[in-house]
């Protein structure tokens, strides 16, 4: 009885612009167009209505551009950071498919999307079409990548570390900062050797931080496992490191995200002697994705 | 060890069938992930060196169909982008560096990348494995891939000239292994570079070598030792990739060749590697070589551990050089060019002063070459043997040693000393000229000397001398006095 | 990117080849 109403929303560019492949809390895949900061997310807005001739009343058509955050350790708290409506249509009646084109005008977005252990950061399209019962709602994510542009880095990150009278190192990285495609080049040079090295690995370490105070959950998830030795070395030894980061499944280094989480990056420079004891040394790296020029808002 | 083997090699025959069936259907990247599953076995800790060589010859011998797939996927234009990259994702760094390798001898043969820039990113990555017997068979491998591609040629002015010709007259040259058609490559590297990337290979393999003695418990010392020997050649195969190279010449071996070999044989100070390292020099590089460094490599003698067998090392060279000289002795000048009794005779007495250790027989021994070297190459020159004498009866002396026992190692060495002269010159008067034949010929036990006038007496007979005066007929007598007293 | 490193420190030879510490 009554009409049935489908919403579609359809954004321009879709057989042109990029799209990626998100996978969602749930295991499933999606593709989602990608955005940048700044730019304008325009479309066209479906409302098609399954029986011709027989009219649909609604009380207003909208859409709503919403940058979220999401904690799933909070369920229902979400923090909508960006919220931006354009009103459709006016309180009326439908009695044929009818399309509404709308614009966010050079949207800010200031944050890149993120999925992760503890939390989501999306950006979507709401169509809320309000009726007498319920409202007939549509969502649909875009992706948002947010680019940075550094000076190249000339000085490399230089540390010496070690455990007295039993083990002592120099570690080199290339740089403390590295774009999502960049190569970890490094080196270790052993300074001091008195226990049985069995190998060593430098690790991808994600830290995924979310809440604050007393609410804070921390969680580590090691993306990389990255073996640049095997046997042992004796004192003055160099052991080359060269990590392409275009391997793994990264994001940005996300600091303090709405005040609300954060996503740092560290090597983790792990060394394992053959009673299988470890001896590490965390350094954290900042990842950024880079651009080919800077994008400003205007 | 068979059954870890066998096991080893059913999984290696298993991932190479797959890697090739990949590889038919062109699907690369599941034939490296099978590649590299096969490359898996050689991060073993179990197998002995003799069983990891099997493996590694399996495994290796599987690669050759990798690399020849490549090959002529590149060959036809069909490139994979950033191929060198992708190797490098490998978690693991045995598998890593092999395909590594795998993959950059391809870039070199289809003038993908610097084949100078290459090679030296190949002998560099690999200091990533430090495990002796893992480290030395993966640079094993490096050397082996590199055999012909390593760069040959003098210097940049002469690839540039190649270069120039390439562009006048393409068809000319076509032929030319050095001429790239096409995009030419001027930075293939020089013979410099190829020096430069045996020689750091070289030592990082004699290094993780010397430490395989360190590895284990002392008891099992002698068994290391053993397979040590065993794996010798892999690092011999360095000296002899270097002898290989056309563009050395005696100014560059004389200059960078030997000086960076001398250097790791003496610093190791490991006796095994002294021993096997300087008869191989020996027996690689040119004898015209040897004459020209005869005191670089005589001094690097003086300095090897004190457990090195001198003496094999001392005379393997004398009796070669003297055999080389001799070859051209025509050319007198080549003799007195390079005066080698001189040169031997003084840096032997050197390395004896040094090595005070030296058992007496392997001295008297090395006087026996002395004698040798002097009657083969300057037979005209009786001073030089009766210079040896003189030696050995200072050295006696020295040790005060008043006589030599009788059925010892060094009487069997002395009598062989004073035969020499005995057998050369086969005239009884010549060896009279000689003045420190009867006091050498004093020290030995009345059995032996005995034994030494016995033939004389048998060589003045076989050769008919004919003592011509009381003079002479005296000085004959004297010296078979044992016979007669 | 393929080929980076940073050039290593020399190793003495008395390092290169000492026991193991």
């Amino acid at each position: 009885f009554g009409q049935g109403v489908e919403v579609e929303i359809v954004l321009d560019g879709c057989d042109t612009r990029k799209a990626l492949e998100v996978k969602l809390e749930d295991g499933r895949k999606e593709f989602h167009l990608l955005y940048l900061d700044g730019e304008t997310v325009s479309g066209k807005v479906n409302v098609i209505l399954k029986k011709p001739g027989v009219k649909v009343e609604h009380f207003g058509i909208k859409i709503e551009f919403i940058g979220q955050i999401d904690l799933f350790y909070d369920r229902g708290t979400r923090y909508d950071f960006t919220s931006l409506v354009r009103e459709l249509a006016r309180p009326g009646e439908l009695v044929q498919t009818t399309g509404y084109s709308f614009e966010f005008n050079q949207v800010e977005k200031p944050y890149e999307s993120y999925i992760g252990s503890n939390v989501r950061l999306r950006y979507f399209l709401r169509l809320t079409m309000v009726r007498r019962i319920t409202d007939l709602v549509k969502e649909q994510d875009i992706a948002v990548q947010t680019l940075s542009h550094y000076p190249d880095q000339t000085t490399s990150f230089k540390m010496e570390v070690g455990i007295e009278d039993c083990l002592h190192i120099e570690f080199e990285y290339n740089k403390s900062r590295y774009d999502l495609k960049d190569v970890i080049v490094g080196k270790i040079y052993f300074l001091l050797v008195r226990i049985k090295i069995q190998h060593m690995e430098v690790q991808i370490i994600k830290r995924e931080i979310t809440g604050s105070g007393t609410n804070m959950f921390s969680e580590n998830e090691t993306i990389a496992k990255y073996e640049i030795m095997d046997g042992a070395p004796v004192r003055g030894e160099n052991i080359p490191i060269r990590l392409f980061l275009n391997g793994y499944d990264l994001t940005p280094t996300m600091r303090d995200v709405n005040k609300k989480f954060s996503v740092r990056y560290y090597l983790n420079l792990v060394l394992i002697d053959e009673e299988d004891r470890r001896y590490f040394k965390q350094q954290e790296i900042t990842l950024f994705r880079k651009a080919d020029k800077c994008f400003r808002r205007s | 060890q068979e059954k870890l083997l066998e096991e080893a090699l059913a999984n290696v025959r298993n991932q190479s069938f797959q890697m090739k069936r990949c590889l038919d259907k062109s699907k690369l990247m599941d034939g490296l992930k099978h590649a590299s599953n096969m490359l898996s076995e050689l991060r073993t800790s179990m197998l002995s060196p003799k069983s990891y060589y099997e493996l590694y010859m399996a495994i290796t011998n599987e690669l050759l169909h990798l690399e020849a797939y490549l090959l002529d996927e590149f060959n036809r234009g069909r490139r994979v982008a950033d191929l060198y990259e992708l190797v490098q994702y490998a978690g693991n760094i045995i598998p890593r560096l092999y395909l590594l390798i795998t993959v950059g001898i391809v870039y070199i043969k289809s003038n993908e990348l610097s084949r100078k820039d290459v090679l030296k990113d190949l002998v560099e990555m690999c200091r990533g494995v430090q495990h002796p017997l893992r480290g030395l068979f993966l640079r094993n491998y490096l050397l082996q891939c590199a055999k012909n591609v390593l760069p040959d040629v003098d210097d940049v002015e002469e690839v540039e000239d190649v270069v120039v010709a390439s562009h006048a007259a393409p068809r000319a040259i076509a032929g030319l292994n050095k001429v790239i058609t096409g995009n030419i490559d001027t930075d293939s590297g020089t013979i410099k570079d190829s020096i430069s990337f045996i020689q750091l290979n070289f030592a990082e393999m004699n290094k993780l070598w010397v430490r395989m003695q360190h590895q284990g418990h002392t008891r099992d010392r002698e068994k290391r030792e053993q397979e040590r020997r065993e794996l010798r050649i892999l690092v011999g195969t360095n000296l002899v990739r270097l002898s290989q190279l056309e563009s050395v010449n005696i100014d560059l071996y004389t200059k960078l060749v030997l000086p960076g070999v001398l250097e790791q044989v003496v610093s190791c100070k490991d006796a095994i590697a002294q021993e096997y390292l300087m008869e191989c020099i020996i027996q690689v590089f040119p004898d015209e070589y040897h004459l020209q460094t005869l005191s670089s490599f005589l001094q690097a003698c003086a300095e090897l551990h004190a457990d090195v067998n001198i003496k094999n090392i001392l005379i393997a060279f004398i009796d070669r050089l003297a055999v080389f000289i001799n070859k051209g002795s025509t050319d007198c000048n080549l003799k007195d060019t390079y005066r080698l009794f001189d040169v031997f005779s003084q840096e032997i007495s050197t390395i004896l002063q040094n090595r005070t250790n030296t058992p007496i027989e392997d001295v008297v021994s090395l006087q026996v070459s002395l004698i040798n070297l002097a009657i083969k190459c300057y037979p005209e020159k009786i001073d030089y043997v009766d210079k040896v004498l003189e030696t050995t009866d200072e050295i006696f002396h020295k040790l005060n040693l008043d006589h030599v026992e009788a059925s010892t190692a060094v009487c069997r060495e002395l009598s062989r000393l004073l035969k020499i002269p005995v057998d050369s010159y086969n005239d009884v008067l010549r060896l009279l000229q000689l003045e420190h034949y009867i006091a050498l010929l004093d020290y030995l036990d009345y059995a032996p000397r005995k034994s030494v006038c016995c033939h004389i007496v048998q060589n003045i007979l076989d050769n008919e001398t004919i003592i011509m005066n009381p003079e002479q007929v005296e000085k004959v007598l004297t010296l078979l006095s044992p016979l007669i007293q | 990117a393929a080929t980076a490193r940073i050039q290593p420190k020399k190793q003495t030879l008395d390092d290169a080849y000492a026991p193991p510490a």
